[in-house]
């Protein structure tokens, strides 16, 4: 563990915890994409299959179990509660995600470490977080304005990848045999994938106005 | 060793 994998974790928890504050406190999850939270949750559920047969550290299982728990939470609130589902905009939320998880599936059956089941959903959800965020990013195009709590979910949700790039550099210089190629090149793309949005993002946090993206 | 084979990466 270093800092900059530690530093990664606890950012994307406060991006899950955000989230959850947006959603029980306002009691509404507008401007919040269900498909990328949808995709998330399988993200997870594919990522830690080892839940029960790999144990590496307290803190690993718990926080698997912390992520598992707080995604199908959130897909469970959005779909189902009363209040929440209501300020849903479905209307808006319209990006076909079944192609990004089709696309993501078929790739990891191209490229994964080895063909085992385990490995391919490795890879898999690798590949379908990299692209998870996609249906939000289009949501938050279209819906113009973004509400503070939102923008802050997003940027800790790609800081976090960010500060993951860090920590691949870190163990490719300080462990002799560190090759995770498909995590580093999963994780650039991700980074990638939020660089107009850490761009406007910083422009109103320096103007101190309300984040716009351009539609 | 084991731990590359692991993925000790959340």
């Amino acid at each position: 563990m270093n800092i900059f994998r530690f530093a990664g974790d606890m950012t994307h928890l406060i991006s899950v915890l955000v989230l959850l504050l947006k959603i029980y406190a306002t009691k509404s999850c507008s401007g919040i994409s269900l498909k990328t939270q949808e995709l998330y949750a399988l993200v997870f559920l594919a990522r830690y299959l080892d839940l029960f047969t790999d144990f590496i550290s307290v803190y690993n299982t718990v926080m698997k179990i912390v992520f598992i728990m707080s995604s199908l939470s959130i897909v469970w609130c959005m779909r189902m509660h009363p209040m929440v589902r209501r300020s849903y905009d479905k209307e808006l939320d319209t990006f076909r995600h079944y192609f990004l998880i089709a696309g993501c599936l078929l790739g990891a059956l191209l490229v994964h470490e080895k063909f085992t089941f385990q490995e391919i959903f490795w890879a898999f959800s690798l590949y379908l977080e990299a692209v998870a965020i996609l249906p939000q990013l289009v949501l938050l195009q279209r819906s113009g304005n973004v509400d503070n709590l939102t923008g802050q979910y997003v940027f800790f949700l790609g800081a976090y990848r960010a500060l993951y790039i860090l920590n691949w550099i870190y163990r490719y210089f300080t462990e002799k045999h560190f090759g995770r190629w498909i995590s580093c090149i999963s994780g650039l793309v991700q980074t990638a994938l939020y660089g107009d949005f850490f761009y406007y993002y910083f422009i109103s946090w320096k103007n101190n106005a309300k984040l716009q993206l351009p539609a | 060793d084991s731990d590359d084979e692991q993925h000790d990466e959340l």
